[in-house]
């Protein structure tokens, strides 16, 4: 027998000290979410959904509520989730309004042949299994839009948020 | 990015991995997240791993897989983010974290980034962290 685990992140970045507590305290809620889940009967993947679940709800998490926003300021999502007893697995990619772009991607595991749905494809799969759209100003924070605002060049946000050395030459994309 | 990965007591394994992307990216530009063995990899027999960072280096890295790669010859699952971290930076000089348990419930987070947000829970009791070290 193991003795179980849940293990959850928020991303790994240059979070900046304004959002460390909140970052924090979203990160153990998270964690207790799936644990939760996971003594109470249910799976490994259930447990792991229902952590992702709670992260894509808080706004403070680039995911789900609280997504970045593209150049032309629109949330596009992707989200992946896999089974390691079967190695199925489940993704979505440049999914719009949904809230929860990981339970399309439970769906695409367990009710298609596929891996992975992208684009309108995706956003129509997950209508034709009952997941409700929303409206796309309610995925967009302010902090979203300010960020965007801030960096309005790809190469620069990675810079600024990931990079801890020297600036790179060419990240040799966009 | 978020992410988990869970391992039951019959050490079943699971991940998950969920993004917005990255401010100001092309439309359609899709990342690591969605790609097995990139943004997330698990597989009963070593382990499970979500990741996050820049998601273009983790995409030629195959992170996550690198990472279950390296825990499946016996390394600590510690060492194993640390080698994958390190290998992506050494070659391709990209930056992100990760978290990991192997399929015996050790548990593993490390970043290369200032920062990651981290919190895990074994044996009821709650484990967190956001700074190196």
């Amino acid at each position: 027998m193991v003795e179980p685990v849940v293990v959850v992140h928020g991303g790994a970045w240059a979070v900046p000290e304004e959002l460390w507590d909140e970052s924090l305290q979203g990160v153990k809620a998270a964690a207790r979410r799936g644990y939760g889940v996971l003594t109470a009967g249910g799976s490994s993947v259930d447990a792991a959904e229902a952590s992702v679940v709670c992260l894509e709800d808080n706004p403070v998490f680039d995911a789900g509520t609280g997504s970045v926003l593209t150049f032309d300021e629109q949330v596009e999502m992707d989200a992946i989730i896999i089974d390691g007893t079967t190695m199925e697995a489940g993704a979505v990619g440049a999914i719009r309004n949904v809230l929860n772009p990981v339970k399309v991607a439970r769906l695409v595991m367990e009710k298609t042949d596929h891996i992975m749905l992208v684009g309108d494809g995706a956003n129509k799969f997950a209508a034709a299994h009952g997941v409700q759209e929303v409206d796309p100003e309610v995925l967009i924070t302010s902090l979203a839009r300010q960020t965007l605002a801030k960096y309005k060049k790809y190469t620069s946000t990675v810079y600024h948020l990931f990079n801890k050395t020297e600036k790179p030459e060419t990240s040799g994309h966009e | 990015t978020v992410g988990c990965v869970v391992v039951d007591r019959e050490g079943h394994t699971s991940c998950a991995t969920s993004t917005g992307g990255i401010t100001a990216k092309m439309p359609g530009r899709v990342g690591d997240t969605p790609i097995v063995g990139a943004g997330g990899f698990a597989d009963d027999q070593v382990g499970a791993v979500s990741t996050t960072g820049h998601g273009e280096a983790i995409m030629k890295a195959c992170l996550a897989r690198h990472i279950t790669s390296v825990m499946g010859t016996g390394e600590s699952v510690k060492s194993s983010i640390q080698n994958g971290l390190a290998h992506m930076e050494s070659r391709i000089k990209g930056f992100g974290g990760a978290i990991a348990v192997s399929c015996k419930g050790e548990v593993g987070t490390h970043f290369s980034t200032p920062r990651m947000t981290w919190a895990y829970i074994q044996a009821g009791k709650l484990h967190y962290g956001i700074h190196p070290n």
